[in-house]
């Protein structure tokens, strides 16, 4: 099964 | 005082077009820079970001850097009130609590204004440092629309995978399997029908279906669509906007458990 990552796990908030 | 004139008008509709089913609100901020958008969805899955260059505009006056807050299916009524000839111009006041959005017939024969109400927004602002990809694929914006559209009826998700053969799109369902490989094809009449493949090595992402058929919404923008992929980092899918600026969109990875 695949998990949906979200943005976060990639990109910090300004 | 804000005061955006924009010749071609149909692109801020087509703008609103492409962005209104992904995004609810967003704060638009204008700058020297240009008038500019960062938003995500709901579930911090996609992002869009969009530029139009101040240059772009046939008239740009930003007094001091605004950002205003607006419901994106809102404005979307109101530009879809535009005619596709009609020149827009975004006009605000500093501090104030609307935007007008004026219409301009190409003869001057009908001048129509919108006043909309801003809202007070919590922006999100994500900081995306410029990153080196892994591959790239610029193919026909209406190739990628239709491939996105074909495999969402037979899968829920892609896998998009670029090697020296090409760029593959494959989904699998409940009824079967599918799979699309666009070669690299740049003996072409017209520039923007040619699919370009440049890799620095081979890489496979999967995504959802679901976010990349809204991405192409921004089709009607651009002839060609961009693809940048790295393993370990979100795709984008990037559209360009005329000669004025571009609407990116940023989709987190699917990964195999």
């Amino acid at each position: 099964h695949e998990t949906q990552l979200r943005l976060e796990a990639f990109y910090t908030f300004n | 005082m804000l005061e955006l004139r924009l010749v071609q008008g149909s692109l801020l509709k087509k703008v609103l077009e492409s962005v209104k089913d992904l995004v609810n609100d967003a704060n638009f901020d204008c700058s020297a820079t240009g008038f500019s958008l960062q938003a995500m969805d709901s579930s911090h899955v996609a992002l869009v970001a969009l530029l139009l260059r101040s240059e772009g505009f046939e008239h740009y006056r930003c007094d001091r850097n605004l950002s205003m807050g607006m419901n994106l299916n809102n404005m979307a009524k109101m530009l879809k009130c535009a005619g596709n000839d009609d020149i827009v111009t975004i006009k605000a006041d500093d501090g104030g609590d609307t935007v007008t959005f004026m219409f301009e017939s190409p003869t001057q024969d009908k001048i129509a204004d919108f006043e909309m109400k801003l809202m007070d927004i919590d922006s999100e602002h994500l900081g995306i440092p410029e990153a080196e990809f892994q591959a790239i694929v610029r193919m026909p914006s209406a190739e990628f629309a239709r491939i996105c559209k074909d495999l969402s009826s037979i899968g829920d998700t892609v896998v998009i995978s670029v090697t020296k053969e090409g760029v593959k799109f494959s989904t699998r369902g409940d009824i079967g399997t599918a799979n699309i490989v666009c070669r690299q094809n740049t003996t072409v009449d017209k520039p923007e029908d040619a699919t370009v493949i440049e890799m620095q090595e081979p890489v496979s992402l999967t995504f959802a279906l679901r976010y990349m058929n809204s991405f192409t919404k921004a089709t009607p923008l651009s002839n060609q669509v961009t693809i940048s992929l790295s393993s370990e980092l979100p795709v984008v899918v990037e559209y360009k906007v005329a000669e004025m600026g571009y609407i990116r969109f940023y989709l987190a990875p699917k990964l195999e458990e």
